[in-house]
């Protein structure tokens, strides 16, 4: 599955 | 957001602009290694390739920002304006045999096999790796003017607080990310030589140059 991958960190 | 997080995001703006300045003030960059800082700017070029397309907050954004364009100001400063003083016969890692290794793991084991996501993993393993250049010239020279020691301490605690906040995270909010944990931890794990020695050396005899035993 194409889990959005949200990298919020720096 | 947390306070270890944005601990960490302060020490890591502090290694970057002590760096800029030590260069800068100095007009020399007797003692820094170029590849250390050329990983540097490939880690944040691929990581925040997203700067334009996913937007987290006005903080986030700006970091990236000062981020990249310190990175290529360092550059600039060492490969062109005191290009002079670069010292190259000490700045030999063979720095091939960090992308190449990086550039595979970041194949085989990713979260998502996207561009994006798979350039965001290898900016990810090359941080983890990128200071390898700088602190084999440090052993070499076997020695760092105490400015460059400053940089290291704060650089190498940027990653230290981050492990802090994914600790956190992990209790707070049930979040953790392996590949990111890893790789902090094996970054962080690099600078405990020099940060022993960085603390010992208030206790050590000449304390003004941090000698570094090869």
């Amino acid at each position: 599955c194409h889990r959005l991958t949200q990298h919020d960190e720096l | 957001m947390n306070v270890f997080r944005l601990a960490g995001d302060i020490s890591h703006l502090l290694a970057i602009i002590i760096l800029l300045l030590k260069i800068w003030t100095s007009r020399s960059c007797a003692g820094i290694s170029g590849k250390s800082q050329v990983m540097f700017a490939i880690t944040y070029t691929a990581r925040y390739l997203d700067l334009f397309t996913n937007f987290i907050s006005l903080y986030n954004s700006t970091m990236k920002i000062i981020f990249l364009g310190a990175a290529y100001a360092t550059l600039y400063l060492i490969y062109v304006r005191f290009k002079a003083t670069y010292d190259h016969n000490h700045d030999t890692f063979r720095v091939e045999f960090l992308l190449i290794p990086t550039v595979i793991l970041s194949v085989l084991i990713n979260h998502d096999f996207s561009p994006l996501e798979i350039l965001w993993t290898f900016s990810i393993y090359l941080e983890s790796v990128a200071i390898l250049p700088q602190l084999f010239m440090v052993s070499k020279t076997g020695e760092a003017e105490s400015i460059t020691s400053h940089y290291l301490f704060a650089l190498g605690s940027y990653r230290a607080l981050y492990i802090i906040n994914w600790v956190y995270r992990y209790y707070a909010e049930g979040f953790y990310d392996l590949i990111a944990i890893v790789a902090g931890v094996v970054q962080t794990v690099l600078y405990c030589d020099f940060f022993y020695l960085y603390i010992t050396k208030g206790s050590r005899a000449n304390a003004t140059e941090m000698s570094i035993e090869a």
